[in-house]
């Protein structure tokens, strides 16, 4: 599973 | 983005709107838990710094600077412009006891160990908890007007949406994080008893009043 950190949210 | 993060957002906007509004067009705070709102402006503060180093999207950008921007609207309205208003002895939760926790808990549980990433998961850790002083406020008055009300539904739909999306996108994309879902569940289970009173009171015309 990706779990690369990707901080498209709010 | 997809349905449920979008709805989710806008329930979140939403919120941040009514309150604004409630606030200018009654001319006053009363029934507002003004540490909350400080809690929500940290939180805003310490998850949007990213707004100086990446760029995602228009949408990211507007909605962020909307939040910040709301946020410290709200908390100018309740402790400058309409002070006379605030109601000081309803709103006595210690937030002391919310922020130790949730910063202690950021520097121990986090992806890495970086100033902005120890920070994010801390607004994570604090925003699940953020609520609580105003919850407080409603359980020690015993009610809250009905715009409040709608205010509280709102903000607590948004993260249970969220939920919905992390779990749409942890099937579709194979994207998941950890962190953010166990503080989604947290932040959206404190809101469960709130929810119930709002749907078998507030939605039939009643005032939400808690029981003697």
């Amino acid at each position: 599973k990706n779990t690369i950190i990707v901080k498209d949210e709010l | 983005m997809n349905i449920f993060r979008l709805s989710g957002d806008l329930s979140h906007l939403l919120a941040v709107i009514i309150l604004v509004l409630k606030i200018w067009t009654t001319r006053s705070c009363a029934g507002i838990s003004g540490k909350s709102q400080i809690l929500f402006a940290i939180v805003y503060v310490t998850r949007y710094l990213d707004l100086v180093t990446t760029f995602v999207s228009v949408y990211n950008t507007s909605m962020k600077v909307i939040f910040i921007g709301a946020s410290f609207a709200t908390i100018y309205l309740m402790y400058s412009k309409f002070k006379a208003t605030y109601d000081h002895n309803h709103d006595s939760f210690r937030i002391e006891f919310l922020l130790a926790p949730t910063v202690i808990l950021a520097l121990l549980i986090n992806q890495k160990f970086t100033v902005l990433e120890v920070l994010w998961t801390f607004s994570i850790y604090l925003e699940s908890v953020a609520i609580l002083p105003q919850l407080f406020m409603v359980s020690k008055t015993g009610e809250a007007e009905s715009i409040t009300s709608h205010y509280l539904f709102a903000l607590g739909s948004y993260r249970g949406l969220y939920l919905l999306n992390w779990i749409y996108r942890y099937y579709a994309e194979d994207h998941y994080e950890l962190i953010a879902i166990v503080s989604g569940i947290v932040q959206t289970v404190l809101y469960c008893d709130f929810f119930y009173l709002y749907i078998t009171k507030v939605l039939k015309g009643k005032k939400l009043q808690l029981p003697a």
